[in-house]
């Protein structure tokens, strides 16, 4: 199972359809301050099903539509999906590929969908359960929060490993 | 019966040490119980011995000291319970140079088991990169993405005799 | 009779626009009261504009550009009320190499009118530096201390002239 | 005004007595991780009068006196004098230069002293206000404490302002 790739439209800095593929292995992300780097991994937190704004920097959930710019107007909706390669069969789902999409509009209409089909937060954590993927607070670090590692609580530590158990 | 969570414990501490000792060489860590009473509720801490060191406090550790104790942690998480994919964000900015080859020994390490995507604004870590990914932010404000497979940088020489 | 608070807040905005816009070419900064009918208690914030962005919280920011806008707001507060002397430790480690530059302007701008002592793992930044101190943990877990002015690493010539 | 010396003995990890010559314009200080700098620039805040521990990384205030290592005991008092050029009269002293003394021992005895002749804190402080220095909040930055100054409060905000008002 990897990651194979994202495409994310309307999301943060992301105002035009960005589609991005991905392979095994190591891949590096560079680029100048603000140039959307973190974004794309807030992306994928997203996409996941994160729930909270303050995990991608955010105070209400809607700040993760792109707001405009200065030439460029606000957009109404974001929409992530991130297509996983399952042709070892780790997702229980019987597809060698699986599409998971999250959107989100203004209007705080939010929806997920699962190989084009509408899906729920639960059924996403359902699947995810089982490939150490979670909340994947141990797998996905954020800038920053290498060192707040060290800072957690003892009952936080525990929580970690529990999760990857 | 062991809990689940003792026997994760157990295989996270065997990493720990094997990839805290490769990090800090000569130095050991484990994982331990706070209260031993109580395992299915009690909390975490490390014990670690840094070489020439006396580690009293966590909080006394350098920058630099602690991001390499937190990545060896979650990267002996990683190895006693693989995940398809791990995503750093510059998570090697406070490392010496020292560190930072120790750190992409890391990468080394786990490249084949493991999907890595790893941001940076270091020249060392670009270079153990398969593929870079290179973000701008255009005049309209909005985020391009370049892509470039970087084993095809290699001198064309070498690339027709693979 | 403004309060002293309101006189240094106008002088510190007059730095903060001057300062912030070397940092953030084309961009403008403002330190605004919170509630302009109470100035005696009010909290302040940032009105900032970035080119090409619009910039609707600052949590939204990039790391670098958060350590940019905190390092315009403490050298506008440093030029409008001079202090003897300024420490910074690693506070560049965020930035790319564009915005380096900037900061290492920053310190070039200052170095005659006040002393600063920065620590960092960057070499741009060390060869900005008048001195150099460098610290090494010896063996026994105890830190030493070795100094080195630079200005004598000038070639022999130059030196002689001076 | 400017810093001229540092002499720290038994503090963090100077075991030995290290005595730092400084001068005006810019100084950088290198080395590994976990050599010591920002050891450094913590016996300055303490001498200038930090009380909490937490300024100084630390739980109990003890943890400043240096606690041992793998072939040295640990010792049982702290010190460090800091030198200040005051060959201009920044500092309402009659001295062209000012030297600040701070020490402390494990049964918690501490003393503060100006050129010599002890002080107490409050003396200290009066010393330092007019030069800018007070608190020292806006002119120490501390490691990682850069992006902290934009997640603080409007009112902290405010009040490194008016520290250095
Ligand atoms: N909803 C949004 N609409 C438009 N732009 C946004 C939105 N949310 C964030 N941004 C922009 O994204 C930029 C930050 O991007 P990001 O944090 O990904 O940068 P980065 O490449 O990680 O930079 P650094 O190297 O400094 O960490 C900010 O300048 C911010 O203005
Ligand atoms: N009371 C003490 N006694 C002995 N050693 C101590 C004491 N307090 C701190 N130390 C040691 O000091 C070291 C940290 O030093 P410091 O934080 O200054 O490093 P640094 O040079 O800033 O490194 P980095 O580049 O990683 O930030 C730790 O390894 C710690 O063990
Ligand atoms: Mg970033
Ligand atoms: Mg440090």
């Amino acid at each position: 199972m990897y990651l194979k790739s994202l495409t994310i439209k309307g999301f943060k800095s992301f105002a035009e359809t960005t589609k991005i593929q991905l392979s095994p292995g190591v891949t590096v992300v560079v680029g100048p301050n603000g140039s959307g780097k973190s974004n794309i991994v807030d992306s994928i937190v997203w996409v996941l099903g994160a729930q909270g704004p303050r995990s991608l920097r955010s105070q209400k959930m809607e700040d993760v539509i792109f707001a405009g710019s200065n030439n460029r107007a606000g957009l109404g909706r974001a929409e992530v999906t991130l297509v996983i390669d399952n042709s070892d069969g780790t997702l229980p789902i019987p597809a060698a590929e699986v599409a998971i999409t999250r959107s989100l509009s203004r209007s705080g209409e939010s929806d997920y969908s699962i190989n084009g089909s509408p899906a729920r937060l639960v059924d996403l954590v359902d699947l995810l359960a089982d490939a150490h993927v979670g909340r994947s607070q141990h797998v996905i670090i954020g800038q920053g929060q290498i060192d707040q590692m060290l800072s957690a609580r003892p009952e936080e530590r525990r929580a970690i490993i529990e999760e990857a158990a | 019966m062991r809990s689940v969570f003792m026997v994760a414990l157990e295989d996270v501490n065997r990493s720990f040490q094997a990839i805290f000792s490769q990090l800090f060489p000569g130095g050991s860590a484990t994982v331990v119980l706070l209260d031993t009473e109580n395992p299915l509720q009690s909390g975490v801490d490390f014990e670690l011995s840094i070489p020439a060191k006396k580690v009293r406090r966590m909080s006394l550790l350098s920058g630099g000291e602690r991001s390499m104790v937190a990545l060896a942690f979650l990267f002996a998480i990683f190895q006693s319970r693989p995940a398809p994919f791990v995503i750093l964000d510059e998570v090697e900015a406070a490392l010496d140079d020292k560190n930072l080859a120790r750190f992409l020994g890391l990468l080394e390490h786990f490249r084949t088991t493991a999907q890595l995507l790893v941001i940076s604004h270091q020249k060392r870590t670009m270079e153990v990169a398969d593929v870079l990914l290179g973000a701008t932010m255009d005049k309209s404000g909005t985020t391009k993405v370049v892509r470039e497979e970087i084993s095809k940088r290699l001198p064309l020489a070498i690339r027709t005799a693979e």
